[in-house]
């Protein structure tokens, strides 16, 4: 549930707050943050999507919904409507061939303005997609959004077990529940012989599960198909999320 | 060359710092930083590798040089030395096992240490692992370590270009001569049927040297040994770093 807390105004109309996290960037983490909320939308929850990643936008590109500048009403931004989703991200406002380095106080800002000033409604989940990795800007945003759950997303590889380690670990820190990590890319078949390649090597998420006492969600494998999907702003739902779904 | 400032102390043996970055994470920038540092030193060039990521750094576990607490010596850090690189990372002195979020002001005061009171000693190139993206811990560190250039790193898809040219345009505000694109994670081959799939796509790391007019250094195909090296610390040096050694 959320803590309520009277300068919350507009969240107050939602139930779920879901973060999605990883230890470090490229796992996938937007990727498993959009077929989260588009599945928890397809079983029938009113869901939105907040990109907080001031610097590296990704949900705009991935949902096809460049170039929509957020209109506004009383005072109050509002959400980018697309694939039956509400949605906030800084790619919507920021001009893209114009790459803005934003200080650090300035993000900080613009992340607060996303949480209290869009106009949500009333929402069963909002998904937060978190800047990839721990550092200051995770912990701030988890200190400052009443979180219901995160969702730790890693790959499969050795090394990636301490970035999940410090996820999980920022989250206990926090008093946020871990929902479970999912293990994406986590081996690759060959669509031409069906010869499995365990590229970015195989298990490492379930391992990370278990070593830090957190649910396992499932495995996504390498699918060019995500990739397309992706770069082409048309996103798929992958299977996993669907347990994420279950979860949150 | 080093802009030359009265304040440079342990940087003033330096000839070529040469910083490693990437638009967003995990498109194998360490891995490159790592191959570039080794690469340079197998050409006889005396080599140091300075991992700037306080929140996730890689390099200790790349290199197999994890619990390697390093020396003090007249008031300066003595840097940690393997595979005949003298190297520096927060993995070095932070435990492993108590993951740490380090907040913002400290981290910027951690790698000014690492910067100007580590005894890199006379080196014909220090190699620094920028954190991954281009915020403002990036745009701070070029700002404050006398760049002689740098090297961007990318994944081949489409949704990519966007953070080449952000990386691109911060060197560019700070006149630091970007010394080209290497593209990794370029094509997989199947080591069964030799089928090529082009998991993340291809091509835009050359498609992105076109466009911002910078040289293309080359492509790294997705190798398992790639990966097994990094997990195993027993670092390969993989074909494209060679042309960005032969850049710098
Ligand atoms: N299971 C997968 N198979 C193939 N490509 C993937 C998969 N998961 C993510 N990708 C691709 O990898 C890239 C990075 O994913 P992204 O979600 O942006 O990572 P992160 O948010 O962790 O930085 C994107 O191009 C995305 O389409
Ligand atoms: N060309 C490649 N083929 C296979 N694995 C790779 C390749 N480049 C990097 N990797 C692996 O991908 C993971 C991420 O690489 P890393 O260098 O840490 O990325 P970054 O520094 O951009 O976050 C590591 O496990 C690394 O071994
Ligand atoms: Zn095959």
């Amino acid at each position: 549930g959320i803590v309520s807390a009277p300068q919350e105004d507009s969240l107050q109309g939602i139930k779920n707050i879901v973060a999605v996290a990883s230890g470090k960037g490229g796992v996938g983490k937007s990727t498993v943050a959009v077929n989260l909320a588009l599945a928890l939308q397809q079983q029938g929850a009113a869901t939105g999507l907040m990109d907080s990643d001031i610097y590296g936008p990704s949900i705009p590109i991935m949902m096809g919904t460049r170039d929509r500048p957020p209109g506004h009403r009383d005072q109050q931004i509002l959400p980018v409507l697309a694939h039956g989703l509400k949605m906030m991200s800084i790619g919507f406002v920021a001009p893209a061939n114009a790459p803005v380095i934003w200080r650090g106080p300035m993000v900080h800002k613009i992340v607060s303005e996303f949480l209290r000033n869009v106009a949500w409604g009333d929402l069963d989940y909002l998904v937060i997609d978190l800047p990839p990795g721990t550092g200051d800007a995770q912990l701030t945003l988890t200190q400052t959004a009443p979180l219901s759950g995160a969702v730790v997303v890693t790959t499969p590889q050795d090394v990636a077990l301490e970035d999940v380690n410090r996820a999980v670990r920022m989250f206990e820190e926090v008093k946020v529940p871990v929902l479970g990590v999912v293990e994406n890319m986590s081996f690759f078949s060959c669509p031409s012989c069906g010869h499995r390649e365990e590229i970015f090597s195989h298990g490492g998420g379930k391992t990370a599960a278990l070593r830090f006492e957190v649910p396992f969600l499932g495995e996504i494998p390498i699918l060019p198909d995500i990739r397309e999907a992706s770069d082409r702003g048309l996103p798929i739902v992958a299977a996993a999320p669907d347990s994420a779904a279950g979860q949150a």
